[in-house]
């Protein structure tokens, strides 16, 4: 039996949204520390892992792991049907093809229940290497949202320089150029305001601004998101999910052919 | 040019 009541329930509709666009089929995988999911994008150019932990649920039980194949389209369309203060409550028998969602409105005077079905997936796992980084960068979600979204009305590729003066993002394509500096700045009165930018060695890599552009639909999930990088290796976009977990993508360089 | 790396290229299969 696998059952995870969540009263925060829009953090669940969040994380949906977030995956969605990237991935089309995932295993969410159940155990009794918690639930994860990792998968490529179609292209297998980017990968995404997702962590909410047992003890950020209000109630979690899973007697035995549990891989749930889920078609992530369905599993948007029946997410929206739970409003955003809604308590989520996920259930799945040990072999059910099955999962049950629940949600109920916070006074309990509606009670909703989908069943979705479950596919059998055959997904490949990669192994994350734990890295140290040469570079991180943590700034407000939102300016790296708009900085990929108006950088990629300049160009296909942004590329990244981070020294320790700061970090650049730039573009250029047919119509000229653009490029956005952030330098660090640990005055601002709320942490998730602040630019902090931790360098041993520069880095400078070039990346497909539409995947980075996917990743910033995860910005509603935190106030600040985490860039980490080294040369030569893909790129790391964290984004907590409030204490119970994150989410991590992972995005290959452009290389020189 | 530059050419999109692949991430099964950095990443080993488990």
């Amino acid at each position: 039996m696998f059952e995870a009541r969540l009263v925060q329930g829009s953090l669940l509709k969040k994380v949906q949204e977030a995956l969605k666009d990237i991935v089309q089929e995932a295993s969410w995988d159940c155990t009794s520390s918690g639930l994860s999911l990792q998968a490529m994008d179609g292209s297998h150019v980017s990968l995404v892992q997702l962590t909410l932990r047992a003890d950020g649920f209000e109630k979690y039980r899973c007697d035995r792991n549990l891989a749930m194949g889920i078609n992530m389209g369905s599993m948007s369309k029946i997410l929206k049907c739970a409003g955003n203060d809604d308590v989520i409550t996920l259930k799945a028998e040990d072999t059910s093809d099955r999962l049950e969602l629940m949600f109920e409105s916070p006074k309990g005077e509606k009670i909703s229940n989908y069943e979705m079905k479950l596919m059998d997936l055959d997904c490949e796992q990669l192994g994350i290497p734990d890295q140290e980084y040469s570079c991180s960068i943590k700034m407000p979600s939102h300016e790296f949202a708009r900085i990929c979204r108006d950088l990629s009305q300049i160009g296909e590729c942004v590329v990244i320089t981070c020294t320790k003066d700061g970090v650049q993002f730039s573009a250029k394509g047919d119509m000229g150029s653009g490029t956005v500096k952030m330098s660090q700045n640990l005055g601002a009165e709320k942490e998730d305001d602040q630019v902090t930018i931790e360098m041993t060695e520069p880095v400078q890599l070039t990346f497909a601004i539409k995947y980075l552009n996917m990743f910033t639909k995860a910005t509603s999930l935190s106030g600040s998101v985490c860039l980490s990088m080294s040369n030569d290796v893909p790129l790391v976009v964290e984004y907590k999910v409030e204490d119970m977990g994150h989410i991590k993508y992972f995005l290959a360089p452009k290389i020189e052919d | 040019k530059n050419k999109q790396a692949s991430i099964m290229g950095f990443f080993s299969k488990k």
